[in-house]
C-alpha cells in the first residue's frame, strides 16, 4: 500500500539546508499497525507529512498502491489528502474561528452530502471521543486534551482507509489516551492501515511494527512481540 | 507561599457558564515540588493560569507569601508574573515571527539588562534545553518538541522563584524528557517552587506531591512515596 524508497527532505535556511530525512525506506502494508518513534528532532513528523501528502520529498520515492504519488494530477492528489488519508497534526490545527463542531466537519464539505447528514457524521466521531458536549465551544474555549480530540475526530470523520496520527495522546491524561487507543484498535481491526508517532511506550504497544527514527533515518524497523 | 482557598472558576457560554474549577483549596510551600494530574478537561490548566496570575478565579481566594493577589496593583501582579514566575503552556504560546532566541529573550526585556546580557542569557537557558542550535529558527521552523523546549527555556531564563510547567514534555520522547526533569529536579534542590502538570506517571514520580483533580475539585492531595 504504502512505499517509501530512499526518501530525503530538507529545509532551506539561511544559506544552507537542515537535513530532516536522510533516506528512509519501508514498505507498509494495507491493515497495519505501525509505531513511529524516535527523539525530538528525528523526522517523525516530516515524515508524516510526506505520507499524508501534505509535503513533497527532496529525493527518492513515495508510491501509493504501486502509484508515485509525486506523478499524480494535483487532483488525484488532493482525492488522497482527502479521502483516503485521515491526519492528526502533532499540534492540532483546528480553525481558530470555527466551533468544533464545523471543524470536524470540514473533511465531509466536498463529498455532496446534505448538511444535516454531514452534522450527523461529525457528532458521531465528537461522541466516540467523548467532546460531543464541546460541539459548539471554538478551539480557545476547549481544553488543550479535547482540542487534541477534536482533531482526532476530524480525522476519522471521513472513514479514511489510512489514519495518520502525530503524537495523538500527548495531551491526554492516561485515561482518556487509553479510550483513543481503544478507537484505534478497533479501526486497525476493521482494516484501517494505522501508522502513528509516539513518545509513550505503553501507546506504542498497541501496534504491532515499531520504525525508530534517529536523525533523519531508520535505526530499528522491527515488529512489536 | 502559594495558598488558594475555595477556587472557583467557570467560563460564560451562550446563556451558561461552563465550570471550570469547583471549590480547590491548597497552600504549596517554598521549595515544594507538585505534579497535578487528572483527565482531560479537569481543570489542570484554568488552575496553573490562575496560580500564574493570567486569570482570575471566579470566586475564592489566592494568596501569594500571605498577599492576595486579587488586591494588588496591576504592577505588582505584573511584576509577579514576569518575574516570580516561569510559565510553560500547554500549547508553548510561542510568538511566530520571531526566532527562538528572541522568544526566549522576551521574559528578561524589562530588566535594564544590555542585550549582549539578554542574548548570553538566552543562549544558555536553550543550550540546557538542547536546543541552542535553533537560535535563529522561528517556531514554524523548529520539531514540536523544539519548540516545546523553547517553551521551557523561556520560563526559566529569568530565574523565577516558582515555576509553573503545564504539561512539559507531551511532545518529547522518554529521553529528551528525562533531560528536562534533571532540569527541574535541579533547579527544584537549589529552591525553586515546581508545579508541573503532566500525565505521565514518570514523570510525576519526580515530584514529592500529587494533586489529583477531577471534574473541577481536588480528588486526593498527598506526598509521592
Ligand atoms: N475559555 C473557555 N470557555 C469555555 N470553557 C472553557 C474555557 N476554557 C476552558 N474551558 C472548559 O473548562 C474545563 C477545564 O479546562 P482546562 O483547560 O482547565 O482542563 P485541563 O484539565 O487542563 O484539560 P487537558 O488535560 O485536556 O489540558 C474544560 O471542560 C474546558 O472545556
Ligand atoms: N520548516 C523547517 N525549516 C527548517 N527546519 C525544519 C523545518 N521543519 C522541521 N525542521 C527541522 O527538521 C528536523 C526534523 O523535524 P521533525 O518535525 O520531523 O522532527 P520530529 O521527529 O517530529 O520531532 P518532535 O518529536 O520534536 O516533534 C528538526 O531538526 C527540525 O528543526
Ligand atoms: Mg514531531
Ligand atoms: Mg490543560
Amino acid at each position: 500500500l504504502i512505499s517509501i524508497e530512499d526518501l530525503h527532505k530538507s529545509f532551506p535556511m539561511g544559506d544552507g539546508r537542515i537535513p530532516a530525512l536522510r533516506g528512509v525506506s519501508a514498505t507498509i502494508n494495507r491493515g497495519e499497525y505501525v509505531a513511529v518513534m524516535g527523539r525530538s528532532g528525528s523526522g517523525k513528523s516530516t515524515l508524516m507529512n510526506i505520507l499524508g501528502c501534505l509535503d513533497t520529498p527532496t529525493a527518492g520515492r513515495y508510491a501509493l498502491d504501486g502509484r508515485s504519488v509525486g506523478d499524480l494530477t494535483d487532483d488525484e492528489q488532493a482525492f488522497i489528502r482527502n479521502r483516503m488519508i485521515g491526519f492528526v497534526f502533532q499540534a492540532f490545527n483546528l480553525l481558530p474561528r470555527m466551533d468544533a463542531l464545523h471543524n470536524v466537519e470540514l473533511p465531509l464539505l466536498y463529498r455532496g452530502l446534505d448538511s444535516s447528514e454531514r452534522r450527523w457524521r461529525a457528532m458521531e466521531a465528537m461522541e466516540a471521543v467523548g467532546v460531543s458536549d464541546r460541539a459548539r465551544h471554538r478551539p480557545n474555549e476547549m481544553s488543550g486534551g479535547q482540542r487534541q480530540r477534536v482533531a482526532i475526530a476530524r480525522a476519522l470523520v471521513g472513514e479514511p482507509s489510512i489514519i495518520l496520527a502525530d503524537e495523538p495522546t500527548g495531551n491526554l491524561d492516561s485515561g482518556t489516551g487509553e479510550e483513543i487507543m481503544a478507537i484505534f484498535d478497533r479501526l486497525n481491526r476493521e482494516g484501517h492501515t494505522i501508522v502513528l508517532v509516539t513518545h509513550e511506550a505503553h501507546v506504542a504497544s498497541h501496534c504491532r511494527r515499531i520504525i525508530r527514527l534517529r536523525d533523519g533515518v531508520i535505526e530499528e524497523d522491527r515488529p512489536i512481540v
